[in-house]
């Protein structure tokens, strides 16, 4: 594993703790799109199919059932929690998930690496982890006033993005036949994404003021 | 190396 997979995967699980922290500690969810959080859990239930029949390393089966468990955790929290529910903007986060789920699903079936069930699966969820932020940068642009946690928590899942891309260019270089067009043009789609996110982050940064995303 | 069915990355 290399410096830049492994800053990636602590960037991501960084982005995950930070929007766990915002809902254990301050009891709310305002900001955070619950669309795009089931979206991630339907895409890490659909590509880790293989967590127990597919040993990779012991660090890559305890991420996994991390990021299973932060996921659907999350999700229990802003659907059931009695107060974090109530901080959820339900008005303003109505992107509806199968514009993304159905057409992700039909390019998995037409557009994969071997036609199995579990390769299926494992590239739907490619192809819909590089769309799944859609709705939380929809509600960000509708409600505008972003609180740092939930500024930090995008601004992290773009980072673990930008950095699986270096570490992809690494492996090209170092590994004879590290050849994904799949996994590349999603994460390529993914990461750009958030370029429009990043600019805005990076002015407010500069600048020292409050991040405000424009109308 | 890994062959290419095996996904090693998360």
């Amino acid at each position: 594993m290399n410096i830049f997979r492994l800053a990636g995967d602590m960037t991501h699980l960084a982005s995950v703790l930070v929007l766990l922290l915002k809902i254990h500690t301050i009891k709310s969810c305002a900001g955070v799109s619950l669309k795009t959080q089931e979206l991630y859990a339907l895409v890490f239930a659909c590509r880790y199919l293989d967590i127990f029949t597919n040993f990779v390393s012991l660090y890559n089966t305890v991420m996994k059932l991390i990021f299973l468990g932060s996921s659907f955790s999350i999700v229990w929290y802003m659907r059931y929690h009695k107060v974090v529910r109530r901080s959820y903007d339900k008005d303003q986060d109505t992107f509806r998930h199968y514009f993304l789920v159905l057409p992700c699903l039909v390019l998995a079936l037409l557009i994969n690496e071997k036609f199995t069930f579990k390769e299926v699966m494992w590239t739907f969820s490619l192809y819909l982890e590089a769309v799944a932020i859609l709705p939380q940068l929809v509600l960000l642009q509708r409600t505008r006033n972003i609180d740092n946690l939930t500024g930090q928590y995008v601004f992290l899942l773009g980072a673990y993005r930008g950095l699986y891309i270096l570490n992809w260019i690494y492996r090209y270089f170092t590994e004879p036949h590290f050849v994904h067009w799949i996994t590349w043009i999603s994460g390529l789609v993914q990461t750009l994404l958030y370029a429009d996110f990043f600019y805005y982050y990076y002015q407010s940064w500069k600048n020292n003021q409050k991040l405000h995303l424009p109308a | 190396q890994e062959s290419d069915d095996e996904h090693d990355e998360l």
